[in-house]
């Protein structure tokens, strides 16, 4: 606080401060919050900026022509000289395109520890080489999470392995004037509360920008926290107050014609059934750490992200998951209950739920090995097809149409400028 | 309680300077250089900082045949605060060293401060 209060720190420290306490980019010239740096806030989180000097140039923007510039990053700029028409306004207008939004906790950021930091067998000179680039990411992998995800996992595939879908990949199938148009606001331990601060980072202008399709997740922050005792849990009635607060927020900052998608809390007994007597990758040398192990370790140091659900005592697991319940019921009893003027909001069962319950395999590859905790990255890419199909079957009017230009577009523009 | 993250910290590290130490069949002094070049050159410069502070207790304490987790409370990483409560650990204990926690504690820090040929900060 006293080198901020130095005039030659003021500059430095609010950029620190834009990233630690309003999670925009730490680097970002023209103030749009998008960026062309990957981490920090940066790129992996909220789509490439284009133009990191203009702060009229970034992904989303509303235009109706790009006949000179880019003006929304989606890589369709220039005139098609028989028409003497632009690009976007040929191929983009009209075709309902939208942006792609995640307001959420570590599960929507896609937090992941790579195990092979924690197994010594596994260890060398590579095993650690990515570890100041993952740390700028806060320990998240957005571009690989299930609503953002826009990479494959080849870049990484020492660090993480499986396949990627999201709810972005999807829409910009549909929509190749979509590219880039997404944002990962997902943040590590966050609930309800401060759900409440953290929707006012979005950067979407009301007017200015495209429309979006957004998704609230809060899976279990609300319930969770590592003490050991119930008055950290959010109850019902202060859930439903914060959750209207940002619901109101979104309608009143959100293009009109936006949508949002919110869902309740999971029951998280899953991870104990699942993992308790399973070996964790710091005892993989001599078999001599079980999950249980881990989690009461963590719940005797009150370091656990959980200390409910990730716990051996059957009491405390299912006392979370009754509270977990009842803010799930709130949740619908508040969309239910609620209208509001310029955006829809629609209430989305917890996906993961049906994951789990149709996978074949070993129900442990769902879930992150190292904190055990986390949906794994097998995880994600099912529950952005089971998010999908789930919109496609109960809300077929919200998905937007396909756009009949996209050929045209590939053919024309490529990768459109990749990310 | 008991140093919470800085604890954990402690024990994944000393863990897998252990057992870096079993696989390779190296001295614990060999693995823990071992470990330290395995980070990224940004970080070296942490990793000898506590290798110079810790590693002769760290050393001492794992070929003495301790835990993870009572080295970490002999370099003062872990620290039981409140001694009615029990000894946080990730390992299992050996049962037969185990009659009186705190004062098994006790002997570790001791132990490691008189052996440690560098000053605990």
């Amino acid at each position: 606080k006293e080198i901020c209060s130095i005039s030659a720190f003021k500059k430095l420290c609010q950029l620190f401060n834009n990233f630690t306490d309003y999670h925009t980019p730490l680097f970002d010239e023209d103030g749009d919050s998008f960026s062309i740096e990957n981490t920090f806030r940066g790129a992996d989180w909220r789509g490439k900026d284009c133009n990191d000097l203009n702060p009229k140039i970034y992904p989303g923007r509303l235009t109706s022509s790009d006949a000179v510039v880019d003006s929304n990053c989606n890589g369709i700029v220039g005139i098609d000289p028989a028409s003497n028409k632009s690009y976007e306004e040929l191929w983009c207008n009209g075709t309902m395109a939208m942006g792609t939004i995640l307001l959420g906790d570590s599960a929507g950021a896609h937090f992941h520890i790579p195990p092979s930091w924690l197994t010594a067998k596994e260890l060398n000179t590579d095993t650690y080489s990515d570890l100041l680039t993952i740390l700028e990411n806060e320990l998240d992998w957005p571009m690989l999470s299930f609503v953002t995800g826009f990479q494959t996992t080849e870049k990484w595939k020492k660090d993480i392995q499986g396949p990627v879908d999201s709810t972005y990949l999807k829409m910009r199938t549909l929509n190749r004037c979509n590219h880039r148009d997404y944002q990962n606001i997902g943040v590590n331990g966050a609930r309800s509360s401060s759900m409440k601060e953290l929707v006012k980072f979005l950067a979407r202008h009301r007017l200015l920008d495209k429309p979006v399709m957004a998704t609230i997740e809060l899976l279990g922050n609300d319930v969770c926290s590592g003490h050991e005792d119930t008055s950290h849990m959010t109850t019902p009635e202060e859930y439903y107050n914060n959750m209207h607060y940002v619901f109101e927020y979104l309608d009143s900052a959100l293009p009109v014609g936006s949508v949002v998608f919110a869902t309740g809390l999971v029951d998280g007994r899953i991870l104990y059934d699942t993992l308790h007597s399973n070996i964790h990758p710091i005892g993989s040398t001599r078999g001599d750490v079980t999950y249980s192990d881990f989690y009461d370790y963590l719940n005797c140091l009150e370091i656990s992200p959980c200390f409910g659900w990730m716990n051996s005592n059957e009491t405390w697991r299912n006392l979370t998951s009754d509270r977990a319940l009842e803010l799930t019921q709130t949740m619908e009893k508040l969309i239910k209950e609620t209208k509001y003027q310029n955006i829809t909001v629609l209430y989305m069962p917890v996906p993961l739920h049906q994951v789990f319950d149709t996978w074949k395999g070993d129900k442990a590859d769902l879930i992150e090995p190292v904190d055990g905790f986390h949906p794994s990255q097998i995880t994600n890419a099912l529950v952005a097809n089971v998010t999908w199909q789930y919109i496609r079957d109960t809300y077929p009017d919200i998905v937007p149409p396909e756009n009949p230009y996209n050929e045209l577009i590939q053919k024309k523009f490529g990768d459109q400028g990749g990310y | 309680i008991d140093g919470g993250t800085k604890c954990a910290g402690c024990v994944v590290i000393v863990a897998l300077v252990e057992q870096l130490s079993f696989i390779y069949n190296e001295t614990v002094a060999d693995s823990l250089a071992r470990f330290c070049s395995y980070l990224p050159p940004e970080i070296d410069i942490a990793c000898q900082f506590v290798i110079k502070t810790y590693g002769p207790s760290i050393i001492d304490l794992l070929e003495d045949n301790e835990t993870p987790d009572t080295v970490c409370y002999g370099i003062e990483f872990c620290k039981k605060y409140d001694k009615s409560k029990k000894m946080c650990h990730l390992f299992p204990l050996p049962p037969s060293h185990f009659k009186d926690e705190t004062e098994r504690v006790t002997r570790l820090v001791t132990k490691a401060k008189g052996k440690s040929s560098s000053p605990f900060p």
